[in-house]
């Protein structure tokens, strides 16, 4: 795992709330909104499982912490989206909390139910990117969630040991996780 | 014939976003190569933190800057170090990312 420079985190009170919203101008039309919802809310909770930092949703988009759009080309932050492929999102370090989505992607939550080939799974860039928000940076560990590449059809959305000892050198751990849990997951998903 | 209840059929438009696919061609091109395109690739390492250079008026040239962000792409994505632009290093590039650079200094924030 690895870290922005300065290795900057969210620095509040203990327990560490953090607030989300998603625009309303900003987002795609194929998937319902809350099945938006529901994504994030699980690639949130996933981090929140390993460290001490809750995160609740919000209305009030530009008061959130956490603000998650999809843009489609220059989207005003110098990093303009390339459409399909190619570049699928990015976010940026903490305290800044904007998250940003390829519009032009085909985003899946149910690979079932998305036939295109250049589906890209939107809970594995989800979490990923949450990772960013949090402080985290690339890492060279291919199954960790926080390698910078992910195939299109592919699901990567558990945490593995690399993004846990990343995330919880900066917050700390969460008092009711067990690294123990997650050795069992990976056995359990490897043999199933 | 059972039907789903639901399918979403999306055209596959794959081709709008060539940029990345084109590098498939400079598969085993090695150290000393001129080859036409090769300024694209190295547009790539440098917006990913590989190759960082003053004059941005990149050369279709494989030079010795271009072999050691190679070398440093392929350590930092857990790749064989080979400094050739291998298959592994070469599927790895064409793949799909996240935008931030994999420089572990990049901080986009602008303080008002």
């Amino acid at each position: 795992y690895s870290y922005f420079y300065g290795k900057p985190r969210w620095v509040r009170l203990s327990p560490l709330t953090l607030t989300y919203a998603f625009s309303k101008s900003n987002t795609i039309d194929y998937i319902s909104l809350s099945d938006i919802k529901d994504v994030f809310k699980r690639s949130f909770s996933r981090w929140s499982s390993v460290i001490p930092v809750n995160f609740t949703e919000t209305e009030e988009y530009e008061l959130a912490n956490i603000r998650i759009s999809f843009y489609s080309g220059d989207h005003g932050d110098g990093q303009p989206f390339d459409g399909v492929l190619g570049v699928l999102a990015h976010s940026f370090s903490p305290e800044n909390g904007r998250l940003h989505l390829d519009a032009r992607e085909t985003w899946a939550v149910d690979f079932k139910a998305v036939k295109s080939k250049v589906a890209v799974d939107l809970e594995s860039v989800a979490t990923h990117e949450i990772g960013h928000i949090l402080g985290l940076a690339h890492t060279s560990v291919k199954e960790a969630v926080m390698y910078p590449s992910l195939s299109p059809r592919a699901k990567k959305v558990d945490l593995k040991v690399d993004d846990v000892e990343g995330i919880q050198e900066l917050y700390g751990s969460n008092p009711n996780f067990k690294f123990s849990s997650l050795l069992e997951s990976a056995n359990s998903s490897n043999h199933g | 014939r059972i039907i789903p209840d639901s399918v979403t059929v999306i055209t596959d438009n794959s081709t709008h976003n060539t940029t990345w696919h084109d590098f498939a061609r400079f598969l085993d091109i090695e150290k000393g190569s001129h080859v036409s395109g090769m300024s694209e690739l190295k547009k790539y390492l440098n917006r990913f933190g590989y190759l960082s250079v003053l004059n941005k008026n990149f050369t279709d040239v494989f030079d010795s800057e271009m072999q050691s962000a190679v070398v440093l792409y392929q350590q930092k994505l857990g790749l064989p170090v080979t400094g050739k632009l291998d298959s592994d290093t070469i599927s790895t590039i064409m793949s799909p990312r996240c935008g931030v650079s994999d420089k572990e200094h990049k901080i986009h924030t602008t303080k008002r």
